[in-house]
């Protein structure tokens, strides 16, 4: 955490850029951020005006993050996507459980046909949250499984469809089809599904972030971030960058490995944790 | 990319046939964007940036290349210095089991990783490799890595038992009796924070004294890389890094956080989910990713 000297000066000013720099926000909305205090503060101010004024310039890069989407359809198809190994199918445990409190009927579909014990993981979850689970043999067509699941949640009458995938590297040509096939699939179905796409991202990832929100856009049409693992002590700061650039709001936060480990994204608390 | 941009501030700057106080100053300020868009940590990238302009300055020019070329050069050597040294090679004991410890964040790529070694150190040494499942926690861990033991048909070692140290001390015994002359232990992820989890790793090194305890870090992680890789060094003294999903996209700086930071070496780099894609470190190939 960074210690600001009770004046405005070129210190002060270093001091800000490295809890910036140290939060993950990225070269250029740093020295975004920075050229806006510069114009708006001025020398010899008091260090806590400064600091309002950077929280306020932050929030208002972040006013494009609102709740989760409201559920309309039914069911409600949450298709949840990401790189390897951020918490995709924990946060899936995590959703089921957030909407079963609801009251909401949840059909969890394991799409992920690839890796080692993927399906036994995701199966586990469900049985923690008594969700019903639909599942297919090992290495089978993953759109199969995400067709199967809609399906079914329809049959069963589920409110919400949760769908597992595998994690993929965003530069990797061969997955991102599997992935957009997924979405073809269940929009036969139904032309307005997947309702929701999910990108999970890591809180500890740095830059990276960006060019796997831009990619699985283009490829999924994201329409939602679940930022993870913001029980560390990274700041998950890119989060911003992509804010800014592309208009995808956060909409839940990870703070731990449990079912109830997942809360809405508050901007504000966000923001705060940065200067801590 | 960074040596266009660099030359390119060479062409516009006075003087641009030898490298002066200015125009190093520009090329600097170039290099540490680079840098830290490659997600090197902004401590690390301030030294970094000093030693190299000490270096530059010092430097009499009598290469064929240009003041920008220079500048490339004196970072890229930079860079392989810091990156290489310590190293690569894991302790192999004569004559007895060796026991390597894995360790790191939640999600890195230590089960894949410790299936990927006891493959690779098959292949190399004959090794008769066993897997231990010391992650009682995540579920399915254990289906996990049985799955990819029965992938490449090595034996893993796992109980039913509320105590990881137990588990390894049982595991070690098997070892003995199945004439397994390596073992590698799978933990679970955890948080470098998480004082009881990391006090459970403390305990499994007291106990079972592995000869190898390797980090296992996520090459795309950012910032955070200084705080995580100085809590686990501090607390395990690890002998050596392995950066996964190398197969990405992300510049990899971080490695030169971690290595800058706790001094070890980068021993292995995982380059896919397939079970043959790890590598053996080569600082070069990280440098020139790195710089973009
Ligand atoms: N501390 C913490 N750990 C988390 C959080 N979310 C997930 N994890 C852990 O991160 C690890 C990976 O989680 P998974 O759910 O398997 O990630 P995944 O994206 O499904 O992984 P792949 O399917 O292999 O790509 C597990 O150890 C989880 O317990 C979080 O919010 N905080
Ligand atoms: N593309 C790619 N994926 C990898 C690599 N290493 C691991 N993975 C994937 O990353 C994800 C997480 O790997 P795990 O081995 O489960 O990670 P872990 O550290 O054991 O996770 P926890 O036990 O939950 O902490 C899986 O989807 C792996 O297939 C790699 O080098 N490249
Ligand atoms: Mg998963
Ligand atoms: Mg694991």
């Amino acid at each position: 955490s960074i210690v600001f000297s009770g004046k405005m000066d070129e210190d002060t000013l270093e001091a800000l850029e490295e809890a910036l720099y140290t939060s993950d926000i990225g070269v250029k909305t740093t020295e975004s951020i920075i050229g806006e205090v510069r114009k708006r503060s001025s020398k010899g101010e008091d260090i806590n005006d400064v600091k309002k004024l950077v929280y306020d310039v932050i929030i208002s890069m972040l006013d494009k993050s609102s709740g989760p989407v409201q559920v309309t359809a039914k069911p409600h198809v949450i298709l949840v996507v990401g790189v390897n190994g951020n918490g995709k199918t924990t946060t899936i445990g995590k959703l089921a459980h957030y909407y079963m409190n609801m009251g909401k009927r949840v059909l969890i579909g394991a799409a992920d046909t690839f890796r080692a014990a993927a399906i036994e993981q995701l199966e586990e979850w469900a049985k923690r949250t008594g969700a019903d689970f639909i599942k297919n043999q090992p290495n089978s067509d993953p759109a199969a499984v995400a067709y199967d699941s809609y399906k079914a949640g329809e049959a069963r009458g589920a409110d919400i469809v949760l769908i597992d995938t595998a994690g993929r590297l965003h530069n990797k040509v061969n997955l991102m089809n599997e992935l957009e096939k997924i979405s073809r699939v269940l929009k036969k179905l139904n032309p307005d599904a997947p309702h929701e796409v999910l990108l999970v991202l890591d809180a500890t990832t740095g830059q990276n972030a960006l060019s796997q929100a831009k990619q699985f856009s283009r490829t999924s049409g994201v329409t939602g971030i679940v930022l993870s693992k913001l029980d560390g002590t990274a700041k998950g700061g890119v989060t911003i960058a992509i804010n800014q650039e592309m208009d995808i709001p956060v909409r839940f936060i990870g703070i731990g490995e449990k079912k109830e480990d997942l809360q809405l994204f508050d901007p504000e608390v966000f923001v705060r944790s940065i200067f801590e | 990319d960074l040596s266009g941009k660099l030359e390119s501030i060479f062409k516009t700057l006075k003087g641009q046939h030898r490298i002066s106080e200015e125009n190093i100053k520009v090329s600097l300020r170039e290099v540490r964007v680079a840098l830290l868009e490659a997600d090197v940590n902004y401590i690390v990238v301030k030294d970094f940036i000093n030693r190299v302009r000490d270096r530059a300055i010092g430097e009499k020019v009598f290469e064929k290349l240009t003041p920008g070329q220079l500048i490339i050069k004196f970072i890229h050597e930079e860079l392989v210095r810091v990156l290489g040294g310590g190293t690569a090679e894991v302790a192999m004991q004569k004559g007895a089991p060796t026991v390597i410890m894995m360790c790191g964040l939640q999600g890195s790529g230590k089960t894949t990783h410790t299936a990927k070694l006891a493959s690779y150190f098959r292949k190399k040494n004959k090794s008769r490799p066993l897997m231990v499942a010391a992650d009682i926690y995540r579920p399915a861990a254990i289906d996990q890595l049985k799955t990819l033991g029965k992938q490449l048909n090595i034996p893993v070692y796992s109980e039913d038992s509320k105590d990881v140290t137990t588990i390894c001390v049982n595991a070690l015994e098997f070892a003995k009796e199945n004439r397994n002359d390596l073992i590698i232990l799978d933990t679970a992820g955890r948080l470098h924070i998480d004082e009881e989890m990391m006090n459970e790793l403390i305990r499994v090194k007291e106990k079972i004294q592995p000869h190898e305890i390797l980090f296992v870090a996520d090459s795309m992680i950012g910032q955070d890389a200084v705080t995580t890789a100085a809590e686990f060094n501090e607390k395990l003294n690890f002998d050596g890094v392995i950066l996964t999903k190398m197969d990405g996209d992300s510049r990899g700086g971080a490695a030169l956080s971690i290595r800058e930071v706790t001094g070890k070496p980068i021993k292995f780099v995982g380059t896919g989910e397939k079970l043959d894609e790890i590598e053996v470190f080569h600082p070069d190939r990280l440098a020139q990713r790195i710089l973009g």
